[in-house]
C-alpha cells in the first residue's frame, strides 16, 4: 500500500 | 527503477568496494573509523530485516546481501584480522557512537509512518545513517590528513544519498502519492552533513594538492 512503496529502494 | 536510483546505489556499492578492497589489499585501515563501520553494519542489519520475507527483485536482494557482508567484513577486519586491526588508531576514534544510537532509537519510537517493529527499525536506521559518518569525519579533523582511498571513500558516500534525493525528486513527480517525509528529511540532513567535506574535497581535487581538513 502506500508507504510500502519507497521499501523497493536499498 | 530510475537513473538517479541506479546511479545512487552504484555510487554506494563503490563505496563500500572501495574501502574493503583498501583494506583487503594493503592489509591496513588507517584513517579509517570503525565507530562508522559499527554504525553501518546496525544500519544495513536494521534496514534490511525484510530480506529474507518480502522478495522485491533479485537486483534487491543480492544488493542487500553485497551492503551486509561488506559492512559485517569491514568491522571483522578492522576488530580481528591480525595485519589490519594493528593500524586502527583507537586512541584518535573516540567518537561514543552510543550516544548516536539511543536518540536515533527513541526519535524512531515517535517518528514513524506506523508503530510496529520491522518500521520502527526501519525509521532508525534512516536516522542512523543520517549521522553514521560523524565519526569518520571527527577522525579526519584530528587526523588532519586523509588519504586518497579513505577519501574516495566518504565522497561517494555523500554522493549516493545526494543522488537518492534526485530519486525521490523523481519518483515524487512520476508516481501518485509517493511521499515519504522521513527518509527525504533523514537523506537531506545526510548529504547536508557532507557538504563541508565536499567543499574541502572538490578543492583540494582542483588544485591537485592533498587534501587537507582545516582543524
Amino acid at each position: 500500500e502506500r508507504n510500502e512503496s519507497i521499501k523497493d529502494e536499498l | 527503477m530510475n537513473i538517479f536510483r541506479f546511479a545512487g546505489d552504484m555510487t554506494h556499492l563503490a563505496s563500500v568496494l572501495v574501502l574493503l578492497l583498501k583494506i583487503h589489499t594493503i592489509k591496513s585501515c588507517a584513517g579509517v573509523s570503525l565507530k562508522t563501520q559499527e554504525l553501518y553494519a546496525i544500519v544495513f542489519a536494521t534496514r534490511y530485516l525484510d530480506i529474507f520475507t518480502d522478495f522485491i527483485s533479485l537486483y534487491n536482494t543480492f544488493m542487500k546481501l553485497v551492503f551486509l557482508g561488506s559492512s559485517f567484513s569491514i568491522v571483522w577486519y578492522m576488530r580481528s584480522h591480525k595485519i589490519v586491526r594493528r593500524s586502527y588508531d583507537k586512541d584518535q576514534d573516540t567518537f561514543r557512537h552510543y550516544f548516536l544510537i539511543v536518540p536515533c532509537l527513541l526519535l524512531a519510537m515517535i517518528i514513524n509512518e506506523k508503530f510496529t517493529f520491522r518500521e520502527v527499525l526501519w525509521t532508525f536506521s534512516l536516522f542512523l545513517e543520517a549521522v553514521a559518518i560523524l565519526p569518520q569525519l571527527v577522525l579526519l579533523q584530528r587526523t588532519r590528513n586523509i588519504d586518497n582511498l579513505t577519501g574516495q571513500y566518504i565522497f561517494l558516500l555523500g554522493a549516493y544519498r545526494a543522488f537518492y534525493i534526485f530519486n525521490w525528486i523523481y519518483r515524487y513527480f512520476t508516481e501518485p502519492h509517493y511521499v515519504h517525509w522521513i527518509p527525504w528529511i533523514a537523506g537531506l540532513l545526510q548529504t547536508l552533513l557532507y557538504g563541508d567535506f565536499f567543499y574541502y574535497y572538490f578543492h583540494s581535487w582542483k588544485n591537485n594538492k592533498k587534501l587537507q581538513l582545516p582543524a
